[in-house]
């Protein structure tokens, strides 16, 4: 059933905000690690810290938050993450 | 009863713009054609869209926190793991295996060595023309030649008078001659390197993308609940020399519109220039009767932002930098068997007009992972499928992350067969 289907992409960044590095930051500068779940309905994507040496995300620090609706948004402009979720820790049930 | 053999296409920097994929812009008739005898999946999905985390990715069948290579510089058997690879795991089981072109992404991530010998019979094949990409052989408006990323060129003014992808294709089809009267079935990989920037491909190809019929995005500013964090700032671009002149504000652009049509006219172009690649390989599978016994995959390892949330290039979650083409043609499953030659992968020119359009093939909509091919290719060409990897699997050579798709593979044949006859 395509409704059970689920794909997982990361993307590494050095810091919050965009800088020369940011498309391709070296492990030793990844600061934050954005983890994406996406499913047939929805795109879902936090934005967390990422210990380089440790390999470890905190699930518990949220920098930022991405939330998309395939049928109403199919191009992802409209970022519905702090609406729909009021900015909190994302639900257990979304985490890689 | 013989083992099938594999031909495994990837495609660097491909997004789905694909006739079969339902883009009205892009002519890509050859890959529309394997598509039409394949099982198309609609939704795949890179596991970080980025060159050598995602080939690591996919050729081990473990996700980049298994890896651990979220950028260039390590090696995974070194740094995190011995991990099988599909072509070590196909070699291991009698497989003749092959690599022609940008497979596993050059340098540290692939050992200098794209990770031969473990996954290699023989040495990898990198095209002697490649060394000329990134250098100054793109004559610009002043007569000069620059390091450019718009780069349409006249293949008899390039140095050796032919291009990357151009060799990738006649070393690839000069191993299928040898490999058809080999005793053991083969598993050959050919990598080509376009649409890879910079946009260096036989100016021709222009011609199917007149500047007229190129619009922007649907898309191109950044949306206002975009986070920071999230974008991507394509610095690459920016450091191509035609791009520079533009001087272009850091990090959010935008590119002038009319830059912003040329770079996609050259990608659009440079898509249809891998087309007749792919169809002159394809082509030859069928002339040497090779296509009833070999499976062809084709896919990329990420896609590109074509000016969408005022991005470019590829570097972030979204999904046009995440999603991927993936086709499967499976001899006697998605396929009849070609009858008493018959042609499956006739080469259609791109320039012909007349080619008629191409019926679909069968497509899957459920979401699935470019991490699924390992077990994937694996099952269809009836070898043991690896099993699943304990959490964590840094200890376990063989194993893997991402589901097996065979289960999309079976098709109600008896409705479905009459079809394919016609």
């Amino acid at each position: 059933n395509p409704r059970e289907s689920i794909a997982y992409s990361q993307y590494p960044r050095p810091a919050d905000s965009p800088q020369w590095n940011s498309d391709k930051p070296s492990l030793k500068d990844i600061k934050i690690m954005g983890y994406s779940i996406r499913t047939i309905d929805y795109r879902y994507t936090v934005w967390v810290s990422f210990n380089p040496e440790e390999f470890l995300a905190n699930f518990s620090d949220v920098h930022a938050g991405e939330l998309y609706f395939v049928d109403s948004d199919p191009l992802q402009d409209h970022n519905v993450y702090n609406d729909s979720l009021g900015g909190g820790r994302p639900s257990a049930w979304m985490l890689p | 009863t013989d083992p099938l053999n594999v031909l495994f296409i990837v495609v660097d920097d491909l997004r789905p713009t694909l006739g079969c994929y339902g883009d009205k812009l892009v002519r890509s008739p050859n890959i529309d054609q394997l598509a039409s005898h394949s099982l198309l999946f609609q939704n795949a999905f890179a596991q970080q869209a980025v060159c050598a985390p995602s080939r690591v990715s996919f050729l081990t069948g473990r996700r980049p926190d298994t890896t651990r290579l979220y950028d260039f510089n390590s090696y995974w058997r070194v740094h995190a793991g011995n991990f099988s690879t599909i072509p070590q795991y196909f070699k291991e089981k009698g497989y003749v295996t092959m690599s022609v072109g940008k497979v596993f992404h050059p340098g540290i991530s692939s050992n200098h060595s794209d990770d031969a010998p473990y996954s290699w019979s023989i040495p990898p094949y990198h095209p002697s023309s490649e060394k000329y990409e990134n250098i100054k052989t793109c004559r610009g408006p002043d007569g000069e030649l620059h390091a450019n990323l718009l780069c349409p060129v006249d293949v008899r003014d390039v140095p050796e008078g032919t291009l990357p992808d151009k060799q990738s294709t006649e070393q690839a089809i000069q191993l299928l001659e040898k490999m058809k009267t080999a005793a053991r079935p083969f598993f050959l990989a050919v990598g080509y390197h376009k649409p890879h920037i910079p946009f260096r491909y036989p100016k021709e190809f222009q011609k199917l993308y007149p500047l007229e019929n190129i619009t922007l995005a649907p898309n191109p500013w950044v949306p206002a609940g975009l986070p920071p964090v999230a974008y991507n700032p394509w610095m690459d671009l920016r450091q191509r020399e035609d791009v520079a002149a533009l001087n272009i504000s850091v990090p959010y652009g935008p590119i002038p519109v009319d830059f912003q049509r040329k770079i996609r006219q050259s990608y659009f172009a440079s898509v249809s220039y891998v087309d007749t690649q792919v169809g002159r390989l394809l082509s030859a599978l069928d002339d040497l009767q090779l296509a009833g016994r070999t499976i062809v995959a084709f896919t990329s390892d990420h896609g590109w932002s074509l000016g969408e949330h005022g991005e470019w290039a590829k570097y972030s979650n979204f999904d046009v930098t995440t999603r991927v083409p993936l086709m499967f043609y499976v001899p006697g499953t998605t396929a009849l068997l070609p009858q008493g030659g018959e042609k499956f992968f006739p080469y259609i020119d791109p320039f012909d007009s007349t080619s008629e359009l191409m019926q679909t093939g069968r497509q899957a909509k459920g979401l699935v992972e470019l991490v699924s091919l390992f077990p994937t290719l694996a099952g269809l060409a009836g070898l043991p499928v690896p099993p699943r990897c304990p959490v964590p699997s840094f200890h376990v050579e063989l194993c893997r992350e991402g589901q097996n798709l065979q289960k999309h593979f079976q098709f109600d044949d008896s409705k479905e067969a009459s079809s394919f006859r016609g």
